[in-house]
């Protein structure tokens, strides 16, 4: 569940 | 606040602004550019024509991209990425569309009533094939009232991040913490218009916009329901990951 929106926030900010 | 400096707030208002700046998807320059161009009658028959499940997918699309850079907005919000993850979670999935909304006031056209969509700028016309006018009017309502308002990009982000931060979202784990962030914020903001010299309403006016722009969200909910109930296919295979994990 809310796969995508976990990985966004993970991703580091560029 | 005994507890919150004024060097404090304003360190806030540039933090929050200048993350505002990096995520708002267009620059004003960019837009101006644009040259603020219109959608010529045969552009907007031919959105008018579209299958109602192609335009309803074009507009998810669309959507969707436009949370993409309010997510980023979010994990630059000083303490957003300090809550529990549950908690990120829940605030972007009740708020990153009503930023959305408040966002739209910066691609909006009011003389004309038209809103950047798709390359030109769009009357609600153009949405006619989604088969949700009434929607959409209210959306082209809130965006206008938002333009009457004239916020400067600083005041723009701070009531941003002031509605990305709403401790009264269901199914908050930590709810003191939000609810300390989203105050700082609320301070951070009246100090701003304070200093700006904004006349004592628009602060109330800008609480008004809280309750419009849930209903703008919950609107959006039950039109998707509705769709999704006639085309649950086009839904499922069709529609952008992330529009379902928030929407869904």
């Amino acid at each position: 569940k809310h796969k995508i929106l976990h990985q966004l926030l993970q991703n580091s900010t560029s | 606040s005994p507890t919150t400096s004024m060097a404090e707030l304003d360190h806030l208002v540039q933090v929050i602004s200048k993350s505002h700046l990096e995520t708002c998807q267009y620059l004003r320059e960019e837009l101006q550019q644009m040259s603020w161009q219109n959608f010529l009658q045969d552009e907007v028959e031919s959105y008018q024509s579209k299958p109602r499940e192609v335009m309803w997918q074009l507009c998810a699309v669309k959507i969707t991209e436009a949370i993409q850079y309010v997510v980023e907005f979010a994990k630059r919000i000083d303490g957003f990425m300090d809550l529990c993850q549950n908690d990120q979670i829940v605030l972007l999935k009740a708020g990153s569309l009503e930023v959305v909304f408040v966002r739209m006031c910066r691609v909006f056209d009011s003389q004309n009533n038209t809103v950047y969509f798709d390359g030109k700028f769009a009357g609600p016309e153009v949405f006619k094939a989604l088969g949700c006018d009434d929607l959409i009017t209210s959306v082209f309502d809130f965006a206008k009232s938002m333009c009457s308002l004239h916020l400067s990009e600083d005041e723009l982000a701070l009531f941003s991040a002031f509605i990305l931060l709403s401790a009264d979202r269901t199914w908050l784990q930590e709810k003191l913490q939000v609810e300390k962030l989203q105050q700082k914020t609320q301070l951070a903001l009246q100090h701003l218009l304070q200093k700006n010299q904004r006349e004592d309403g628009v602060l109330n006016k800008l609480r008004f916009k809280v309750s419009a722009l849930r209903s703008l969200c919950s609107r959006h909910t039950e039109k998707l329901s509705a769709f999704r109930a006639v085309y649950p296919d086009i839904v499922r295979t069709h529609f952008p990951p992330l529009y379902k994990e928030l929407f869904g």
